[in-house]
């Protein structure tokens, strides 16, 4: 587990009156849950905490059992697993206090011999949690809590616990729902269990140590990815962690499945409704006719969507499915040269044949917005300034009202920029913490330049962007090949003759003519030829034909790393 | 590049072509400092020898007609300790800062991505047929966490924990033989920073198997101590 209190209900400035008790000086509640666990006086099932007074009480009772009254200064701590009304699994953890079978007849005391003598008792099976007469499961029976009963002629009968379903409420205010168990293939599991099924302790998901990792809580805000909790934010088979062995990155978790099974929504699941996750209609074609492969083949497309891996995601046949969170079902096609395609499923409200469905590489126009942008329905998720966008339905890095529900005509998907509250233009949450929302990164369409599509001719050089920046400044870069400026004397102290004219020297190779973007103008020191030693001149001085100029270095230019002059397309086929 | 797109001419200003002696373009690279470039190792494999090398930058067509090309000779080579497939490349004298040639940001030492960044990878190597021969090409797809792209029906455990992989699961674009070398960038608020060199994968934008690159943070204690005493 993360932390000894995860498993306890905390409740502040109340005093429980119990018999069985024993005290302890601890110096913070951590340690009094140590002596809570270690206590072989009774079973321990809550504790009392005094902050002032650093007083530890470690109690045979909890609320439930016995009368409360507010103290101030004390914090009352009691055990969550005594406190469930329902069993988990086979509810071997039972610790409830149901004490009658499934018939009505009172269950007989585990500690007493009649009228039927027990082979499972508190003195052999402490840990059983074989209290007074309730029921429980002290030897992993399948079909659940059980007793021996006040009946004589029944030696013992099972008890009606009911089964935790998926989401487990604890008693008490202000403890929310714990999935405790896992569906399908955990995905939702939110559950506190944080070792591997080798039993090794999970690392923390916010940390990279010692395994470096992605799968941080900010990257994945909506996955849970609390303290070091097993969890499946990747599609796995079920739950796992990184592991704090530095020679094992991972390892899944043992999570006990829930025996109660999600419903499959009945209309929903025959027609398309949102991205169409749940349809489980019989569709089998793309929209471009091609007819899908099964499912549990690999051929002529290999694939990990194996059906008997996700038992949830109603990969039957060759059906159109949404396993993956795509925008729409869709299936991989029987034909080699097309992997994959979306298919056409008739729309619940009836309005849409699946006309939305475009081929991926025909992009979206959705780089616009009209108006103020409410009618956007893309799914550009960055913010002007490059912050990627929150998710609409998370809550994570910040609190808000703008919630599918609350908008649902918002279209409020992913984390796509909307305008939900006719705002200026579509904006965001973003996941920066320190800014809560930004306009997206959006044009209006009136104002949209089109861009050169992928296989048009590129544009020259010299069109879009012109020739290279001379430095026109009086200092040099490397060879100074490039300098434009105007110091014209040697350094010697001579006068530069013209580049366009022949007296006192003559020369044929170093011309405007000859080297027109060398920038030979008038007599300015200038490098056609590359010269490593920089710059150079023919001179006035008849005795000297030409002489290297001595032009200073330029300081290091200042740039700002990453950041280009011109905007990059950023295409991506997605 | 396989699919993705011709590029904006100089929106990549990073962008180098490592070329032989005599012009030829084999692999990619990055400007990190002016006069320092990051490659892959494997670029450097024919010759140990600084002169066997060119460093062509500011170019948008792989024919490097463009006025805006400027031409380096490499001083030294340094190739990482551990045979990671990362190299750095000394330039004869620093390149000239313009708009068209620009260091690319680098990472913060042992930063890491998430599963969900959208990354872009450039170069001038093969097409595979999709178009855009001779000029430098982009494509853009997300990182992928190790974890996953070390599932047996994926990379299966070859790619180690100094190497990212990114790429579509079904493949379609990625990089390709020639882009080697080359960076993968991803957009850091608005800048870009490389956490990528080029470096290996099974065939080219193929459906399971995505680009494995070498992991830019791991190195930044050695490309500093490098760049400092060198």
């Amino acid at each position: 587990k993360g932390d000894i209190l995860d498993d306890y209900l905390r409740t502040d400035g109340v005093w429980i009156l119990t018999r069985n008790k024993q005290s302890y000086k601890t110096n913070n509640e951590k340690e009094c849950a140590e002596k809570c666990e270690a206590e072989r006086n009774f079973n321990c099932r809550a504790f009392l905490f005094t902050r002032k007074k650093l007083q530890c009480l470690t109690l045979a009772e909890n609320a439930k059992m016995t009368v409360t009254f507010s103290s101030t200064d004390a914090v009352l701590y009691e055990k969550k697993i005594y406190l469930l009304q329902c069993r988990r699994g086979i509810g071997k953890d039972y610790r409830g206090m149901e004490a009658k079978t499934w018939r009505g007849i009172p269950c007989q005391k585990w500690a007493e011999k009649t009228p039927h003598n027990p082979n499972y008792t508190p003195e052999k099976h402490p840990n059983a949690g074989l209290d007074e007469n309730y029921c429980r499961n002290p030897d992993g029976d399948e079909r659940g809590p059980w007793c021996y009963t006040t009946d004589s002629a029944t030696r013992f009968d099972y008890c009606n616990i009911p089964e935790c379903e998926g989401q487990v409420m604890h008693t008490g205010e202000g403890l929310g729902p714990t999935t405790e168990c896992m569906q399908c293939n955990g995905e939702d599991y939110h559950g506190e269990v944080s070792r591997t099924e080798s039993g090794l302790e999970c690392q923390h998901w916010d940390t990279q140590e010692p395994h470096m990792h992605g799968f941080t809580p900010k990257h994945f805000p909506e996955k849970d990815l609390k303290l070091n909790y097993c969890r499946n934010p990747d599609g796995e088979l079920r739950p796992w962690c990184f592991t704090t062995s530095p020679t094992k990155r991972w390892e899944y978790c043992n999570i006990p499945r829930c025996t109660m099974h999600p419903p499959v929504s009945g209309l929903g699941s025959q027609c398309l409704s949102g991205k169409g996750e749940d349809y489980r209609g019989r569709i089998a074609i793309t929209k471009s006719g091609n007819a899908c492969q099964h499912w549990n083949t690999q051929f002529p497309h290999r694939h990990g969507w194996i059906p008997d891996r996700y038992p949830c995601k109603g990969l039957e046949e060759n059906y159109c499915r949404n396993p993956g969170g795509e925008k729409r079902p869709w299936c991989y096609t029987i034909n080699s040269s097309v992997r994959w395609e979306y298919c056409a499923i008739p729309h619940c409200d009836g309005t849409e044949q699946g006309i939305a469905d475009v081929p991926m590489e025909v992009p979206l126009p959705e780089e616009c917005y009209r108006g103020k942008g409410q009618s956007y329905r893309g799914t550009t998720s960055i913010t002007a300034s490059g912050k990627k966008c929150q998710a609409w339905n998370s809550m994570f890095p910040h609190r808000h009202e703008k919630t599918p529900d609350r908008f649902p005509n918002a279209d409020l998907r992913d984390n796509y920029c909307r305008n939900p509250d006719g705002d200026n233009s579509p904006w965001c949450f973003t996941t920066d913490p320190s800014v809560t929302w930004e306009y997206c990164n959006l044009k209006r369409c009136d104002d949209h330049t089109q861009e050169p599509a992928t296989n048009d001719p590129p544009a020259t050089t010299e069109q879009n962007v012109g020739l290279t920046t001379p430095t026109t400044s009086d200092c040099i870069n490397g060879n100074g090949k490039d300098y434009r400026g105007t110091i014209a004397k040697t350094g010697r102290g001579r006068t530069c003759q013209e580049w366009s004219s022949q007296k006192p020297h003559s020369h044929k190779y170093f011309t405007p003519v000859t080297h027109p973007r060398a920038g030979l103008d008038k007599n300015y020191c200038r490098n056609p030829d590359g010269d490593v030693n920089g710059p150079w001149c023919y001179t006035t001085d008849p005795r000297k034909a030409w002489e290297y100029c001595d032009i200073p270095k330029c300081p290091p230019a200042q740039y700002e790393c990453g950041k280009s002059k011109f905007r990059p397309k950023l295409c991506a086929q997605r | 590049i396989v699919a993705g797109c011709i590029s904006h001419p100089h929106s990549w200003p990073w962008q180098i072509s490592l070329r032989t002696s005599f012009g030829m373009h084999f692999c990619g690279g990055t400007l990190i400092d002016p006069q320092w470039v990051l490659t892959a190792a494997h670029c450097l494999e024919k010759s140990s020898r600084p002169a066997a090398y060119k460093v062509y930058l500011g170019l948008h067509r792989e024919g490097a007609s463009e006025a805006s090309v400027q031409k380096r000779d490499v001083e030294k080579l340094f190739k990482e300790p551990y045979r990671a497939d990362i190299a750095l490349l000394k330039l004869s004298s620093p390149a000239i800062i313009n708009n068209h040639v620009i260091p690319v940001c680098l990472p913060k030492e042992n930063s890491v991505l998430g599963g969900r960044e959208e990354c872009y990878v450039t170069g001038w190597g093969d097409t595979k047929g999709t178009g855009g021969d001779g000029y430098l090409k982009e494509t853009g797809f997300p990182v992928i966490e190790n974890k996953i792209c070390n599932r047996p029906e994926f990379l299966n455990g070859r790619v180690k924990k100094h190497e990212l992989c990114a790429g579509n699961i079904h493949g379609g674009t990625d990089s390709c033989q020639g882009d080697s070398g080359g960076p993968l960038v991803c957009l850091d608020q608005d800048k870009f920073v490389q956490h990528g060199v080029t470096s290996w994968g099974l065939g080219c934008a193929q459906p399971m198997k995505p680009g494995v690159y070498v992991r830019v943070s791991n190195y930044i204690p050695w490309i500093k101590s490098i760049m400092e005493n060198h």
